[in-house]
């Protein structure tokens, strides 16, 4: 069945939306059947690939609180190999409607463990996650075989990293003990300042081989793309913006057949 | 007593940390005095202004849950005319725990609303929220004269600004009908790409007087500031971002004579 892999940091602004869909994307292009699932109710990552209200009549609302099927919500997206399962703003109201409920931080697990999925034909499933350690990214991370950390090059985002581990940590021990860490990339670099040369030595220097060696630039391009719902990749080919998505694509497949 | 004002956004990474730290110790230079209430789990205004975690004994979570005075969890900071009442990890789980408690919107405003508070000699309370609509934004909106918007000059945050008008007037219908939005400042502007342009033409033309003059221009040197605990005026106090700040609190000032 496909790999799962949660996309998640609870800073705000670190990049999940924008690597779930230019990752997903560049793995598209290199032939990979990819789901992308939003769990955010900002459902940036839905908009960024021009997923319109009307198309999300069914969203990933249902799949956690409905328990619809996931192949009845996801949809196709203008890019080959690339579905998506939008989100809408119900879900904000989801970890209050889930309170009492005992399974709710198994609720994306059993939605993905079903035969269903596992013949879908999706070879890797990526989730989009908000910006917290709530309920619904703790269901991210609870349904993953791992976790894939966007790390901004700058201070407060380093400062959340250790508190993302631990809750890593906290979620194998409590209920997923073959969760990884898939890796942490470093986003938004911008090389013509020293925070971000800092910001990389301590995440290499802390986390050694977890850093992927594959950096995302900061460009402009990569932050105009969504407007166009567009990802990079097709928006403007030749990037460095796409061509840093590309090349991660490229290592983080590359390490798969490592494990 | 003290003007209350709530930063917030519940698009991540737009600025509303930075924009309490620099706003607030931009309006301390000027005499004011501020309190920035940190209602935010990750506390990043809390390190990005050097309070230590046993300076953090008591923190908003005490206030809103424990029933502690205001008084009690403030602290001092390293900038003249600036406090600050610090957050901590607990109150990550703020909103389960108040489930059940049918005043769980209105504690913070019932901890502003005493004779201590009207009395404390502060001239503005800035609450600096976190990346979300929840109930902690929902408690800051509720405390709240008015709510100041920070507005990063890009695609998704945009997006979500409609919703975030949406429930400003939620709010002001069903608990604070006096809520006002202060307005709404660019920030992160790059002027030499397109996108920024298009987002203040946008936000101008649909959101008029209520936009700032003051644009907030991105700059490495406010980034850099938080690493040494201090705000971007102290740090580099001539640097584009700092004068920007200053020129912020000096337009907010400005039009608190016209209301
Ligand atoms: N490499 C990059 N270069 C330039 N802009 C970027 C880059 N990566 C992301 N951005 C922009 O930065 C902003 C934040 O990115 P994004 O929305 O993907 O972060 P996020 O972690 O998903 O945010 P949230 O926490 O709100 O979900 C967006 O406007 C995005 O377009
Ligand atoms: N004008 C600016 N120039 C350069 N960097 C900036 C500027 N304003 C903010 N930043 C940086 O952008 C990042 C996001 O800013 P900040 O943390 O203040 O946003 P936020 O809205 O509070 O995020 P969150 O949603 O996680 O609370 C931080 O690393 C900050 O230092
Ligand atoms: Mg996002
Ligand atoms: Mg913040």
């Amino acid at each position: 069945g496909p790999k799962i892999i949660a996309i998640a940091n609870q800073k705000g602004g670190v990049g999940k939306t924008t690597t779930a869909i230019n990752l997903g994307s560049a793995m598209a292009a290199l032939g990979q059947k990819i789901l992308i699932i939003d769990i955010d109710p900002q459902g940036n990552a839905s908009t960024g690939l021009g997923i319109d209200t009307e198309k999300r009549e069914l969203s990933t609302y249902d799949l956690l609180l409905e328990g619809r099927a996931l192949g009845d919500i996801t949809v196709t997206t203008e890019v080959e190999n690339l579905s998506i399962a939008p989100a809408t703003q119900d879900l904000s109201s989801a970890d209050i409607e889930l309170v009492g409920n005992e399974n709710r931080v198994v609720l994306l697990r059993r939605a993905l463990r079903t035969d269903a999925v596992r013949d879908s034909g999706f070879d890797y499933i990526l989730i989009d996650c908000p910006p917290s350690l709530n309920l619904l990214t703790v269901n991210a991370m609870v349904a993953s075989d791992s976790v894939l950390v966007p790390l901004q090059s700058e201070f407060f985002a380093l400062e959340g990293l250790s508190q993302l581990m631990l809750s890593i940590r906290e979620v194998r021990q409590m209920a997923n003990p073959t969760l990884r860490v898939e890796g942490v990339v470093l986003t938004m670099y911008d090389s013509r300042n020293n925070l971000s040369k800092q910001v990389e030595d301590d995440a290499r220097e802390n986390l050694g081989d977890l850093v992927f060696d594959t950096i995302i630039p900061r460009n402009v391009r990569v932050s105009e793309a969504p407007s166009f719902a567009l990802p990079v990749l097709h928006y403007d080919p030749t990037s460095r913006g796409a061509l840093a998505y590309k090349e991660l694509a490229a290592e983080l497949l590359r390490r798969q057949d490592l494990l």
